[in-house]
């Protein structure tokens, strides 16, 4: 028996939003811990990582461990039904193949159910051990979105490249070449408007202009993103879930012939 | 040149 009661149900709708175009179908697993998920996308090139914590639900039963395989694309039908001050639940019975997605209005006064037909999904789940980078920038996400978009209009790749004197982002097209640099600058109005570079070492990598474009579907879940690097790894992407966990995108670097 | 790695060039299966 799983019921996953979560009174932010924007939430959800925002993580559907955030992964249904890089990834088509996923398992999202279920356990005390929490409610996850970890998918590629078709090509292998970049993987995203979901994690809801099992506290920031208000009501979370999850009798045992459970992996259900959805089509993203129908999983963001269903929740598109949802309002959006809406309160959602998500309910799975032992050896069910289906899920229930439940929806109450605020104020009780209209409640649906949708459910869903489950897929069996053969996934590979792969190992990724915690890593020490040699440079990690947070920035505001909005800023992150316009630059990637910004960039991708006159070339297809980034070279991303961090020195002590900020974060360079860099593309080259048939039109011509586009450079932005941002600096540190923690002496802002808000936490959440600061740009701030912790470097061991300066690092530079190239990376693929489209997925970076797909992971900014994100930005409505934080105000920030947090853009990890390092030599031979690939890049992670974070945005914070307030108080309940994350979403990481991983992008593979082109690597030099 | 470049080629575009993928996530099994830097991570295992698990």
């Amino acid at each position: 028996m799983l019921e996953l009661r979560l009174v932010q149900g924007s939430l959800l709708k925002k993580v559907l939003e955030a992964i249904k175009e890089l990834v088509t179908d996923a398992n999202f697993d279920c356990s005390a811990t929490g409610f996850s998920l970890q998918a590629m996308d078709s090509s292998h090139v970049a993987l995203v990582a979901l994690l809801l914590r099992s506290e920031g639900f208000e009501h979370y039963r999850c009798d045992r461990n459970l992996s259900m395989g959805m089509n993203l694309g129908n999983v963001s039908k269903m929740l598109r039904c949802a309002g959006s001050d809406d309160i959602i639940t998500i309910k799975a019975d032992d050896g069910s193949d289906t899920v229930t997605f439940m929806f109450e209005s605020p104020n009780q006064d209209k409640i649906a159910d949708f459910e869903m037909k489950l897929m069996d999904i053969d996934s590979e789940h792969l190992g990724i051990p915690d890593a020490e980078y040699q440079a990690i920038v947070r920035m505001p996400s909005g800023e992150f979105a316009r630059i990637c978009k910004d960039l991708s209009s006159i070339g297809d790749t980034v070279i991303i490249s961090v020195t002590k004197e900020g974060v360079k982002f860099s593309t080259a097209g048939d039109i011509g070449t586009a450079n932005i640099v941002c600096r540190q600058n923690k002496t802002v109005d808000k936490p959440e408007e600061a740009t701030v570079i912790e470097m061991q070492e300066p690092v530079s990598l190239t990376f693929a202009l489209r997925y970076l474009n797909s992971f900014t579907k994100a930005t409505p879940l934080s105000e920030t993103v947090s853009i990890s690097l390092s030599s031979d790894l690939p890049v992670v992407v974070e945005y914070k879930i307030a108080d309940m966990g994350y979403v990481r995108y991983y992008l593979a670097p082109k690597i030099e012939e | 040149d470049s080629i575009q790695g993928t996530m099994y060039d830097f991570y295992e299966k698990c």
